[in-house]
């Protein structure tokens, strides 16, 4: 069965791109076939997987509001088994124009039911809001994984988010779930750090990954290279916690 | 003449709220009466300065959408000479709301008009996004900051960002300028960072200001005290930073 998931902060840079690139490049090295949609106008994990935006006839707005045939818009990568549907700055008049669309919410969803069972794995990179595109890429998923930094204005989001994604469970997405709450930028010598994990522990005590992503600066160089960061440096430590992190994912969910 | 600044990146976690929430301080600090307007609905600027958002019955959501009586809606704060026009969750159904709405961006504009004159600063926090809510804010300001990070990813988004203030500077607010923009979260240290920061005097020769703030744990550490960090602690390098960037908004405009 393919896995749909989309990651998702309102809050902005947390590493929700980032963990898009670099999950997903972890994935498709331990053999999984992957595709990756990019929801963000801003494009960021399309050019961290190393695509030219300015290249691009086509991207994911087509797909969304002018239902062109998905073959014209999806990308290989420099990753063997790693494909990208990727975003340009097209993509920033979609919120609108969605308002008035018929079946607004579940056009991500349409587009991928035709091609998601090709792959083993699909993630969804959004926007940092909870708008109409976020909305599309919870409608679309079967799971979701929240990049939280350990921070105080962090915290301040989360019961907005676990709103409206209890929201769209119920009204249009049931199956939904949060699979995991994922530390990004973690340096645990500060005490502040420690406070939030305590925090993030109790909010979502079943819910958090094991593996948490260090601060680690080959993450933040490895995008001028248009590379994932184990295509960069694979002795980094943000190598290693996205493969452990990938292998988290891919492990059988323990009973708790 | 009462100075309107928007603080505005839709990249995500670059500093809009640190530095809405520390830099109305210096000002404060400095002897300026300050209006502070939350308009981002996690209402991080908000707790940062020390409201609680549950004991809020009003905020701008309901001066942008219900015409309420502004008295009934801005607050005091800690910092004598600081006020507060709060956001609260009600705020994230605003976007949705004024797509529909009449004359949706000049709302805030028509708001901050019968009260800003009583401020010498009034300072706009925005989402990260160039929505509905951003754009109310570029239409209602003189002043643009733009806070950013020296890292990779932040500057793909300043096209977009400059071309919609083009766009807004033409058909609704002729005077809007770009007054600076801050390089936050800086580390010297690091080879990217110095790459980054050349190519930002490249794309804004002119527009560069020459206080930069510093990566200081004790910035982040201060909202969890719901203070500003001069009050939090006034010799941090955070402050140091935030009461020169004041000084250096105050000082005549050199003639380049
Ligand atoms: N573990 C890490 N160590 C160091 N830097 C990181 C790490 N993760 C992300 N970064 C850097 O932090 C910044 C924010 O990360 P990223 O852009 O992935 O967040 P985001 O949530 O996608 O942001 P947005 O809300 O704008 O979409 C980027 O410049 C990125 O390179
Ligand atoms: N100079 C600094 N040194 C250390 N931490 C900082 C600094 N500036 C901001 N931070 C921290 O980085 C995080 C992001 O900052 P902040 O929330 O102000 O950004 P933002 O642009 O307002 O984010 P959003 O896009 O979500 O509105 C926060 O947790 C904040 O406490
Ligand atoms: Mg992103
Ligand atoms: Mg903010």
């Amino acid at each position: 069965l393919s896995r749909i998931i989309a990651l998702v902060n309102q809050k902005g840079g947390v590493g929700k791109s980032t963990t898009t690139v670099n999950l997903a490049a972890a994935l498709a090295v331990l053999g999984k076939a992957v595709l990756v949609v990019d929801l963000d106008p801003q494009g960021n994990t399309t050019t961290g997987l190393g695509v030219d935006k300015r290249e691009l006839k086509r991207d994911v707005y087509d797909l969304l509001l002018h239902h062109s045939a998905i073959d014209d818009v999806v990308r290989t990568t420099e990753i063997p088994g790693l494909a990208l549907i990727p975003a340009t700055i097209n993509l920033a008049g979609a919120e609108i124009e969605l308002v008035s669309a018929l079946s607004r919410e579940n056009r991500l969803k349409t587009v991928l039911s035709s091609v998601s069972a090709q792959y083993d794995f699909t993630l969804i990179d959004c926007p940092p809001s909870l708008g109409l595109l976020t909305i599309n890429a919870l409608t679309a998923a079967h799971e979701i994984i929240i990049p939280v930094q350990a921070e105080y204005y962090a915290l301040e989001g989360l019961s907005q988010l676990t709103t409206v994604v209890r929201r769209i469970k119920e009204a249009l997405n049931p199956p939904l779930e949060i699979t995991g709450v994922l530390v990004t930028m973690f340096d645990g010598r500060t005490k502040l750090a420690m406070e939030v994990l305590e925090e993030l522990h109790a909010y979502f005590p079943r819910q958090m990954f094991k593996t948490q992503i260090p601060r680690n600066i080959r993450l933040s160089e490895a995008p001028s290279y248009g590379k994932p960061v184990i295509l960069f440096d694979v002795k980094s430590r943000g190598s290693q916690a996205y493969l452990a992190l990938a292998k988290e994912l891919l492990a059988p969910t323990e009973v708790v």
